[in-house]
């Protein structure tokens, strides 16, 4: 997915 | 999670360690730019507001946990237990000049127009950016104790090493990030100058003093 959000980075 | 991810984010726990015992051994913060770490303490506790909503992993939640609070404490060490060390007079950079634009940024590329995800955007450039009193106040002093050098260099390496894990990341997850890709190359470019002299210089064992 292009654009997503990495959310699980710090 | 990957090599890299975790090298960095072990670089970055590193980072802070340090900075705790360059504080503790020589009971000053002397060097050390408080509007920085004022910076990036508003880093993480605007990006890890999602602590008390979205659940990832004990991992994250502890690494979070832990950034948000040895932040807000060597804030405190700054401010009241070390207060005489610290010379305002020497950390003049003007932080309106960039929370003013990351907050700009943060309003036009952002991934919902939500408020937790235009806070994240914001942590994300802000972080990007956090680092340049400090840089600015080496660069008027011109030197640093060795172990501030290390400090930063441990916080520079945590950034360049997300630079191979969000490559790794396209390829195995096809997953592209690209406000914290381009952030993260910006940050990652600010170290340049200073890797090359804490290579070269403090490496060697030389201290770190820039060219008059």
């Amino acid at each position: 997915s292009q654009g997503a959000h990495s959310k699980d980075e710090l | 999670m990957n090599i890299f991810r975790l090298l960095g984010d072990l670089s970055h726990l590193a980072s802070i360690l340090i900075l705790l015992q360059k504080i503790q051994s020589t009971r000053s913060c002397r060097g050390i730019s408080f509007k920085t770490q004022a910076l990036y303490a508003t880093v993480f506790i605007t990006r890890y507001l999602d602590l008390f909503y979205d659940w990832v992993s004990l991992y994250n939640f502890v690494m979070k946990i832990f950034f948000i609070a040895s932040s807000c404490y060597v804030l405190y060490l700054m401010k009241y237990k070390y207060r005489p060390t610290h010379d305002p007079s020497i950390d003049t950079f003007r932080v309106e000049y960039l929370l003013g634009p990351c907050a700009v940024l943060a309003l036009l590329f952002h991934y919902r127009f939500t408020l937790p995800e235009l806070l994240w955007s914001f942590s994300i450039f802000l972080e990007s950016v956090a680092i340049l009193p400090q840089l600015f106040m080496l660069q008027r002093t011109g030197e640093a104790e060795t172990i501030t050098t290390h400090y930063l260099a441990a916080l520079g390496a945590y950034r360049a090493l997300y630079i191979p894990n969000w490559i790794y990341r396209w390829f195995t997850e096809d997953m592209v990030d690209p406000i914290a890709v381009t952030a993260g190359i910006v940050q990652t470019a600010l170290y340049l100058d200073f890797f090359y002299v804490y290579f070269t210089k403090v490496l060697q064992g030389q201290k770190f003093e820039l060219p008059a």
